[in-house]
């Protein structure tokens, strides 16, 4: 039996909103220790990995290790109905071949429940390599969204570059080229607006805006980002939840021909 | 003009 409840449902769909445009049909593996998602897109670019803690949710319940096959969409649609401060609680039997979706309002006393379907998802589990990443960039997530949606103009590849004079994003196409350097900067009152820029060596990579862009989507979930580079090797974008988990991407760069 | 790598090559499937 898995059974979890979450009084801040609006992570979960948070969550969903998150991912639902890069990986459709996903497994959501529940374990005692947590709920998690590691699943590609169909092209093989990016990577979605997401982990909530146990300790996130207010009951939480896994007799025996679960994943749960689930249509992203169709979740997506299911939390329309959600209110923003509802309740949301999550249940499947171990023979799981349906998932319970509970929203529980505790104003107005009303519930709504929903059943899904669950799909047997072929899962190819990927062996992520914990990698000492060559630079680590911290930043305000709406800052790098911004980023992100106005380079979209200049072009559709993104050149990333980690220097001792700050962190430099350019896109070059048509119209011509733009640049937009970050510097360090930990003088402003707010944690939040803070950029904290840890260089260990240069690192210059290109990326598709099309996947930075999706990945960006998760912003209401984090006030910071975390940008990790290495040379030659895929961005790990990530944006932690509180200290209760984490959705990061990784992504592959795009190489000289 | 730049080529988009895929993960494959840097991610073993397990």
């Amino acid at each position: 039996m898995f059974e979890a409840r979450l009084a801040n449902g609006n992570i979960f769909k948070m969550i969903v909103e998150s991912i639902r445009e890069l990986v459709v049909d996903v497994n959501i593996d529940c374990s005692t220790e947590e709920l998690s998602i590691q699943c590609m897109d169909s092209a093989h670019v990016a990577l979605v990995s997401m982990s909530l803690s146990q300790s996130a949710f207010d009951h939480f319940r896994c007799d025996r290790s679960l994943s749960l096959g689930l249509n992203l969409p169709n979740v997506s649609k299911i939390f329309k109905m959600m209110g923003r401060d509802d309740t949301m609680v999550l249940k499947a039997e171990d023979s799981a071949d349906k998932l319970m979706l509970m929203f529980e309002n505790d104003k107005s006393g009303t519930i709504a429940d929903f059943e899904l379907k669950l799909m047997a998802i072929e899962a190819e589990q990927l062996g992520v390599p914990d990698t000492a990443y060559k630079c680590s960039i911290s930043m305000p997530s709406s800052e790098f969204q911004r980023i992100v949606r106005d380079l979209q103009v200049m072009g559709d590849t993104c050149k990333i570059s980690c220097t001792k004079e700050g962190l430099k994003f350019s896109a070059t196409g048509q119209i011509g080229t733009g640049n937009i350097l970050m510097r360090q900067n930990v003088a402003s009152e707010k944690e939040e607006d803070h950029v904290t820029i840890d260089m260990e060596e240069p690192v210059e990579l290109n990326f598709a805006l099309r996947y930075l862009n999706f990945f960006t989507k998760a912003t209401p979930l984090s006030p910071t980002v975390i940008l990790k580079m290495s040379p030659g090797l895929p961005i790990v974008i990530e944006y932690p939840i509180e200290q209760l988990g984490h959705v990061k991407y990784y992504l592959a760069p795009k190489m000289e021909e | 003009q730049k080529r988009q790598s895929n993960l494959d090559a840097f991610f073993g499937l397990k």
